[in-house]
């Protein structure tokens, strides 16, 4: 474990946290994507596969609990929960699951380290993960309303991926033996789709001004 | 064996 692995943990706890703010207290999802959330259920309920069968730490263990937990419920709220259900942008929200995950499932039939159920699962998760967020820029592009509290739950998930890349370069450096082409790539195409996002996020910032995208 | 340490991150 290094600073910028935990930090990458931290920021993605945050953002969890945050979105969970936003719904529990607020009892609001204007704004969220329920597709994205659809999608980070089926990301970590497809990596975390092996949770019961392969133990790294405590640490790891529970932050899994926490991804698959918080995803389950950040869902369940905004399909069952009739008053957050009711501040759904459902019209928005169009994206289609399949047209994300069979790329996905193709991908990580063709590309992986070892064809093995466990092994494909978890890079199958590794490229949705990527562009899981997909259907949720697309909503913030079309709704174009973020309030703050959905602006900052993208941006501590983008800077989550950010940590991460740096953590790879760290432990490229200091491991040996330190070589995950698919890992890199996909983290890499997912912190890059933020990149447009954190770029009128800055703006909005340095002019202190309420987060709004070009139409 | 094959270094499988990408399989500690989350």
């Amino acid at each position: 474990m290094n600073i910028f692995r935990l930090a990458g943990d931290m920021t993605h706890l945050a953002s969890v946290l945050v979105l969970l703010l936003k719904i529990h207290t607020i009892k609001s999802c204007a704004g969220v994507s329920l597709k994205t959330q659809e999608l980070y259920v089926i990301v970590f309920a497809t990596r975390y596969l092996d949770i019961f069968t392969s133990f790294v730490s405590i640490y790891n263990s529970l932050m899994k609990l926490i991804f698959l937990g918080s995803s389950f419920s950040i869902v369940w709220y905004m399909r069952y929960h009739k008053a957050v259900h009711r501040t759904y942008d459902r019209e928005q929200d169009t994206f289609r699951h399949w047209f994300l995950m069979l790329p996905c499932i193709l991908l990580a039939l063709l590309i992986h380290e070892k064809f093995t159920f466990f092994e494909v699962m978890w890079t199958f998760s590794l490229y949705l993960e990527a562009v899981a967020i997909l259907p949720q820029l697309v909503l913030l592009q079309r709704t174009r309303n973020i309030d703050n509290l959905t602006g900052q739950y993208i941006f501590l998930l983008g800077g989550y991926r950010g940590f991460y890349i740096l953590n790879w370069i760290y432990r490229y450096f200091t491991e040996p033996h330190y070589v995950h082409w698919i890992t890199w790539i996909s983290g890499l195409v997912q912190t890059l789709l933020y990149a447009d996002f954190f770029y009128y996020y800055f703006l909005s910032w340095k002019n202190n001004k309420k987060l709004q995208l070009p139409a | 064996p094959k270094d499988r340490s990408a399989k500690d991150e989350l």
